[in-house]
C-alpha cells in the first residue's frame, strides 16, 4: 500500500 | 484526484450552492435545520483546523475555505438576518446538539488513528459529520411541504458521501491506497443514514409529486 493520506480529503 | 472524488466534492459545493440560493434569493431557510448547519460549521472547523499548517494542494485549500466561509455565513443568516431568521422553524427543530457532540467526542477520544491533537479533531469531525444530517432529517419529517430547494439540498448532501464510497474503492484497489477503517465506516454509515430520504426522494421524482416524508 502507497501513500493513503485521507487528510488529502475534504 | 479521481472522478468519484471531483463528483463528490462538486456536489457537495452544489448543495451548499443551492442552500445559499434558497437563503439569498428567497430569504427564506423554511425547512432548513440550524441545529445541522451549526454542526457542519463544528465539523469544518474542526477538521481543517491543519489548514494553516499542512498543504495539500490550491484546490485542497480553496475548497476548505469555502466550506469553511459558507457554513459560517448560512448560520449567520439563519441566526442574524432580519428577515431570513423569521422563516426559520425554530418550534420544530429542537434535536440536541450535544446528544450527538458528546458521544462523538468521547468516541473520537478513545478510537482514533494518533492520540494527537489534530488527529482526535479530525477523527471527531468524521464521527459527527456521519450524524450530523440527522436534525434536518427530523425536521423533513415533521414538515408538511418540502419545497424542491431543500429536497434537492439534502439529496446533494447525501449523494456527496456515497461518491466518496466509491472514491475510497477506487484509490483502495486501482491506488493501492492503505485500508482506513475511521473516514470509511463512517462514511458508510453517513450514507446509510440517508437510505429511506433517497427512497422516497426517488419515488416522488418518478411519480412527479411532492416529496413527503411519512411520519
Amino acid at each position: 500500500p502507497s501513500n493513503g493520506n485521507v487528510h488529502d480529503e475534504l | 484526484m479521481n472522478a468519484f472524488r471531483l463528483a463528490g466534492d462538486m456536489t457537495h459545493l452544489l448543495s451548499i450552492i443551492l442552500l445559499l440560493h434558497k437563503i439569498r434569493a428567497m430569504k427564506s431557510c423554511a425547512g432548513i435545520s440550524l441545529r445541522t448547519q451549526e454542526l457542519y460549521v463544528i465539523v469544518f472547523v474542526t477538521r481543517y483546523v491543519d489548514l494553516s499548517m499542512k498543504y495539500y494542494s490550491f484546490y485542497n485549500s480553496i475548497m476548505k475555505i469555502v466550506f469553511l466561509g459558507t457554513s459560517i455565513s448560512i448560520v449567520w443568516y439563519m441566526r442574524y438576518h432580519k428577515v431570513v431568521k423569521q422563516t426559520y422553524n425554530k418550534d420544530v427543530d429542537t434535536f440536541r446538539h450535544i446528544f450527538l457532540i458528546l458521544p462523538c467526542f468521547v468516541l473520537a477520544l478513545l478510537i482514533n488513528r494518533a492520540f494527537t491533537v489534530i488527529e482526535v479533531l479530525w477523527t471527531f469531525s468524521l464521527y459527527l459529520e456521519a450524524v450530523a444530517i440527522l436534525p434536518q432529517l427530523v425536521l423533513l419529517q415533521r414538515s408538511r411541504n418540502i419545497d424542491n430547494l431543500t429536497g434537492n439540498y439534502v439529496f446533494l448532501l447525501g449523494a456527496y458521501r456515497a461518491f466518496y464510497l466509491l472514491n475510497w474503492i477506487y484509490r483502495f484497489f486501482i491506488e493501492n491506497h492503505q485500508v482506513r477503517w475511521i473516514p470509511w465506516l463512517s462514511g458508510l454509515l453517513q450514507t446509510a443514514i440517508y437510505a429511506d430520504f433517497f427512497y422516497y426522494y426517488i419515488k416522488s421524482w418518478k411519480n412527479r409529486e411532492k416529496l413527503k416524508l411519512p411520519a
